[in-house]
């Protein structure tokens, strides 16, 4: 499927990528 | 024992492959000596791993480029696939540096690994910040400048994502113009 994301659903993530 | 959801562990896929480059100006090497590929990523949280890993647009030294293609494409206008593109310029003005450049950048960025042009995504090829002490430039790299209607809706919504006010218009360039006219800049093929 086609994976496009919105900006707020980006954004939301910014500061987990510490944690993976 | 902790139960740990699929949603911890597993990062979430982009629809392409992206790669950042950083190109720092030194007059005394070859231009694509000075052209470095900084890392690829295809997650979200990679892609989050790395912007926040480095240093701001607005903090870069004056000469310095960022750049975020589709892997596999090099940010210049000989690469195969932009050979016969464009880009959608942003000139910033040197107080926009402090305001506006940063936000410019990522929400650029978030456009382009969130496929913000839907079913255009395979006109993108990229973009490019460069930093420059007369007037920063956000570019958005596409492959075909041929390609009027989808080049005019790439650049509306790249106005629209950046809340470019309506009455100021941003030009589109081939970049077989730019590299025959030296000196002064190309004609705009497309504004918006």
């Amino acid at each position: 499927g086609k994976k496009h994301y919105d900006r707020e659903f980006l954004l939301q993530f910014q500061f987990d990528s510490a944690a993976i | 024992q902790q139960i740990i959801s699929p949603d911890q562990y597993i990062k979430h896929p982009l629809q392409n492959k992206w790669a950042m480059w950083f190109f720092k100006n030194d007059k005394n090497k070859e231009w694509t000596a000075n052209l470095k590929l900084i890392t690829a990523f295809d997650t979200v949280e990679d892609f989050w791993g790395l912007y926040n890993h480095i240093q701001k647009a607005s903090k870069l030294p004056s000469g310095c480029d960022y750049s975020l293609f589709k892997d596999g494409i090099q940010p210049m206008w000989e690469d195969e696939h932009n050979k016969n593109g464009g880009r959608w310029l942003v000139n910033l003005n040197k107080n926009q540096r402090q305001t506006e450049l940063d936000n410019f950048w990522l929400e650029t960025l978030l456009c382009l690994i969130g496929e913000a042009f839907e079913d255009l995504t395979d006109d993108i090829c990229g973009a490019t910040i460069n930093i420059r002490g007369k007037g920063d430039k956000l570019g958005l790299w596409t492959k075909d400048a041929r390609r009027g209607d989808a080049t005019v809706k790439i650049g509306q919504k790249l106005k629209e994502r950046l809340k470019i006010p309506v009455k100021i218009a941003i030009g589109f360039q081939a970049h077989s113009d730019t590299a025959t006219k030296a000196g002064s800049t190309a004609r705009d093929r497309y504004r918006v």
